[in-house]
């Protein structure tokens, strides 16, 4: 803000320098961890509509890969694949107050549709198409 | 191939889900579906024309998802003799088609064997079972026409579709014709008529849907019956008997209901 006075502007450089300090910790604290945990990246699940017994209704497909996203969104986020620019702010933040602000979700960034083809109780046929079903990319938000 | 997809999916499931799991599995995916329960379909013949054509769409639109569209498949895979006579419809209603449903035939028998002057044949659809939220962006009755070798090539006959407004115990009932056009006795293949309006009319008043009639002529006029033409019915096979099968829009975005 440009409105600021000299006592806040003196504030925030606090502020700033103790961020700084913060997460110059954080970094050798992630660095030196034993336990090297996974990055957030996509994982397959295949939901089999075979083996939940439905191929008397479902047409087609036989089933699909749903995928799900798991991992850790851990500084330098970066280095990780589709980070948003918040999730970024995030982890500062996390960083500085890591007991009560979070650090950034794994999650969908980017998802797809798929078709299903089956039979109704009247035995008429229903082709649709759900949208936003099977993730494309997982990323940090 | 199985051996292949075992292992990449084997992945994640490890172990056989217990039976309470599979059916808490169950739930949540009928869920994520939409589906109230799980359909128990009385009748459910996946080669019987409707499902096949469904099936034919289904492929179309699952090998070209990637692309800007797929485009209707004019030749279904299950037209094995002949090419199709139905003309060609602009694609951009399977484009923008969230669901396709196809309806089978209500009518048990076929009025043409009945001893009345006028032949016609009779069809009938059910069009309460569709999902709330959806609505007819367009809608075509499918009708198979075989080849028939007693007749001359360049015979041809006059087919019309009515849609069915009243019925009476003493009369014929009153009708709305929806289209007619001339076909050779030679031609085999679908034809496809396009009936986007009466369904939508049906949807919105449920009890005047009393269904389609269909009369075939001769070119001097005189009625004809269909199973003479080579209009398959409900005598035909399975592969081959007329349905009906509409497009929808979603008009509201479907909320999966707190559990």
């Amino acid at each position: 803000s440009a409105q600021g006075g000299g006592k806040q502007r003196h504030g925030n450089r606090y502020k700033t320098a103790k961020g700084q300090e913060a997460l110059r910790m954080a970094n050798i604290a992630e660095n030196s961890s034993g336990d090297q945990k996974q990055a957030c990246k996509k994982h397959e699940l295949y939901v089999s509509f075979r083996d939940l017994g439905w191929q008397d209704w479902i047409i087609a497909p036989e089933g699909y890969a749903a995928y799900y996203c798991m991992g850790e969104c851990a500084f330098p986020l970066n280095s990780y694949m589709n980070a948003t620019n918040h999730a970024i702010v995030q982890t500062l933040v996390h960083f500085i107050n890591p007991e009560t602000v979070p650090k950034p979700c794994c999650a969908p960034t980017q998802l797809h549709a798929i078709s299903v083809l089956y039979f109704d109780d009247s035995s008429n046929v229903i082709l649709k198409k759900y949208r936003n079903m099977v993730v494309r990319a997982c990323g940090c938000h | 191939n199985f051996t292949l997809d075992n292992e990449v999916h084997s992945s994640f499931i490890h172990r056989r889900l217990k039976s309470q799991e599979r059916r808490e599995m169950q739930r949540e995916i009928l869920s994520i579906l939409g589906l109230p329960h799980r359909p128990r379909p009385h009748h459910h013949g996946k080669h019987n024309a409707a499902p096949m054509f469904m099936l034919d769409l289904y492929n179309a639109m699952s090998t070209e998802a990637d692309e800007d569209g797929y485009s209707y498949p004019y030749k279904p895979v299950f037209t094995t003799q002949g090419p199709p006579i139905a003309s060609l419809q602009d694609n951009n209603f399977l484009n923008d088609a969230d669901m396709v449903m196809s309806f089978v035939n209500l009518v048990e028998h076929d009025k043409e064997f009945l001893p009345v002057r006028r032949h016609h044949r009779e069809f009938r659809f059910d069009l309460s079972q569709i999902p709330e939220g959806e609505a007819v962006t367009a809608a075509e009755f499918r009708i198979y026409k075989d080849f028939i070798q007693e007749r001359f090539d360049n015979e041809t006959f006059r087919i019309s579709v009515y849609q069915v407004l009243e019925e009476h115990s003493d009369r014929e009932s009153d009708l709305f014709l929806l289209d007619s056009r001339v076909i050779w006795a030679a031609e085999e293949g679908w034809l496809v008529f396009d009936i986007t309006a009466t369904s939508n009319h049906w949807v919105l008043n449920p009890g005047r849907n009393l269904g389609l009639q269909l009369a075939l002529e001769s070119v001097d006029g005189e009625s004809v019956n269909p199973r003479v033409a080579g209009l398959i019915g409900r005598n035909g096979p399975q592969s081959k008997q007329p349905f009906m099968v509409a497009f929808f829009k979603a008009t509201e975005v479907h909320i999966r209901s707190v559990r």
